[in-house]
This record gives C-alpha cells, structure tokens and sequence, in this order.
C-alpha cells in the first residue's frame, strides 16, 4: 500500500 | 528521480545560496525575517529524521546535510553572530510565529499517513513549511523597499515547490498507486501564498523597477 513507501523527496 | 523534481531541489539549493551570498555579500540580514529561519531550519530538523536510518541515495542525503547545516547556519548568524545580528530588522519581524508551530502540531496529529513517530513529525514539517514564510512576506511588505538579492531569495524559495507540483502531478500519471495527498494540499497552499509575491515580482522585473510589495 501507498503508505510504506519512504520519503523519497526532500 | 524526475527532471520536475530536480529543477524544484535545484531551484530550492539556489534559493539558499542567494540567501547566503546576501547575509555574505552585503553583511547585513536586513529585510531576512529571522522567525522564518527559524521555522525552516525546524522544517528540515523534522523531515529529515531518517537522515541516518533510511539511505535513499548520495544526492539524497547530501542534500539533506546541506539544507539542515544552512538553516542552522543561518539561524545562528542572525542570533548570535556579532556583525550580522545587528542588522537584524527585530523590531520588523513580530509575525507570532509560534503560532504556526502550534497549529502545524495540532494539523500533524489529526491528518498523517500513519500515526507512527516519523509520519508524524513528517506531515508536520510538511504542514510547517507550507506556511514557514508568512513572517518572510510580512517583513518585505513592512521593510518597503526590498533588496535585489532578498527578493531573489523568496522568488526562487517559492518557484522550488511550483516545481513539486508538477513532480507531484508527473508522478501520479506515472506511477502506479502514487498518493501523496498531504503534499499535494499543503504544496498547493504554500505555492499559493506566494501568489501575490510573484505578481509584484514580475510587475516589478517587467518595469524594470525596484521590488515594491503594498503595504
């Protein structure tokens, strides 16, 4: 799901 | 990695550098509000928490380093740095500042992607930063007249996250399942303040004439 994705942006 | 987002992070690390070269080249941060630096540095010290957990890639983590370090920087030379606090315009900068803090607190517990310590502090940097330059604006419409560089400064402050909004839009239309809707909002937001800065902006690049922003 969208959600774990990491924060890949500053 | 999108060419959209390249041209926000590039256009976000000039904005710091033209930042710097004022303060540098002109010894003096008049027409800087310093709650504004204040509320950015505590922008990058919230997101950037998994700087030393998650590696996402060099460029990621290099830039992280250079916006915490600048911010601090930036926030210790207006405080404390002998020659440049002096120029500090405090009895201009009195926007409550700390009421945005509060009210990105409040926002960050009610609306994150999952309530967990990172998301948390996360959404609440996001919500922060969308109104981080409020006391920046306040100043410049307070000060008059506006010194190239500073204006510079808050143009290309502003333009970084347009740019987001197009990564934003790019990565939606090419990425499966991609839903950032906390940015998407507060990215809109913080764009949109700065509306009526780029119009006088532009007015003022048109005329040739010096940066006058209505008081």
């Amino acid at each position: 799901d969208t959600e774990t994705v990491p924060h890949d942006e500053l | 990695m999108n060419i959209f987002r390249l041209a926000g992070d590039m256009t976000h690390l000039f904005s710091v550098l033209v930042l710097l070269l004022k303060i540098y080249a002109t010894k003096s941060c008049s027409g800087i509000s310093l709650k504004t630096q204040e509320l950015y540095a505590l922008v990058f010290l919230t997101r950037y928490l998994d700087l030393f957990t998650d590696f996402i890639s060099v460029y990621n983590s290099v830039m992280k380093v250079v916006f915490i370090s600048s911010s601090v920087a930036i926030v210790w030379c207006m405080r404390y740095h002998p020659l440049t606090r002096r120029t500090y315009d405090k009895d201009l900068d009195t926007f409550r500042h700390y009421i945005l803090v509060g009210v990105s607190i409040i926002l960050a517990l009610l609306f994150h992607d999952r309530f967990t310590f990172r998301e948390v502090f996360w959404a609440f940097s996001i919500y922060l930063e969308a109104v981080a330059i409020l006391p920046q604006l306040v100043l410049l419409q307070r000060s008059g007249n506006v010194d190239n560089l500073t204006g510079q400064y808050v143009f290309f402050l502003g333009a970084y996250r347009a740019f987001y909004i197009l990564n934003w839009i790019y990565r939606y239309f090419t990425e499966n399942h991609y839903s950032r809707w906390i940015s998407w909002l507060a990215g809109f937001v913080q764009t949109a303040l700065y509306a009526d800065f780029f119009y006088y902006y532009f007015v003022s690049w048109k005329n040739n004439a010096k940066l006058q922003l209505p008081a």
